[in-house]
């Protein structure tokens, strides 16, 4: 464990507990893509099917079963609470994502490091998180103004992926066997998704106005 | 399983 990977850690669990506290406390969903939470709800069911068979660390369990208990009971409380769920706006958030789960699949039978179901099922999740925001920076772009929550879920999510590869770097430079090509480049890929959004972030954040992503 | 083989990040 190093100081960029816990600090990713530590971002990663605070942008889904914004989105839990968010739902939670204002009983609203408004601005959040249910596509993305159940795209995330699976990179996590996907990724941690190992967690009753290899134990690593009580860290490492722990965290799963937070990531996977909040990105199951937010998916739960914007499709089943009787207020959240009036709040979701399905008519804008209409990114097909499931066009995203195959071609995923696909890809992760061709390239992994590893043909079996579990090492698959990881790289599977792999490439959906790198496209799991997608859904959300559409359902941005549509409803252009973002409420500031929202926008620091987003912020939050790019900066644990940052911070993570700073973490394979550091790896890299100290663990002599540490290479994971799959690893890094979906990181990487992930990470640019979100430096268009950050761009304007940033910009609004600066020039104190509220966000507004172009058309 | 040994530490590389599995994967120890979340």
């Amino acid at each position: 464990m190093n100081i960029f990977r816990l600090a990713g850690d530590m971002t990663h669990l605070a942008s889904v507990l914004v989105l839990l506290l968010k739902i939670h406390t204002i009983k609203s969903c408004a601005g959040i893509s249910l596509k993305t939470q159940e795209l995330y709800a699976l990179v996590f069911a996907t990724r941690y099917l190992d967690l009753f068979t290899d134990y690593i660390s009580l860290y490492n369990t722990l965290m799963k079963l937070i990531f996977l208990v909040s990105s199951f009971s937010i998916v739960w409380y914007i499709r089943h609470h009787k207020i959240v769920r009036r709040s979701y706006d399905k008519d804008q958030d209409t990114f097909r994502h499931y066009f995203l789960v195959l071609p995923c699949f696909l890809l992760a039978l061709v390239i992994n490091e590893k043909f079996t179901v579990k090492e698959i099922m990881w790289t599977f999740s792999l490439y959906l998180e790198a496209v799991a925001i997608l859904p959300q920076l559409v359902l941005l772009q549509r409803t252009r103004n973002i409420d500031n929550l929202t926008g620091q879920y987003v912020f939050l999510l790019g900066a644990y992926r940052s911070l993570y590869i700073l973490n394979w770097i550091y790896r890299y430079f100290t663990e002599p066997h540490y290479v994971h090509w799959i690893t890094w480049i979906s990181g990487l890929v992930q990470t640019l998704l979100y430096a268009d959004f950050f761009y304007y972030y940033f910009q609004s954040w600066k020039n104190n106005v509220k966000l507004e992503l172009p058309a | 399983s040994d530490q590389l083989d599995s994967h120890d990040e979340l």
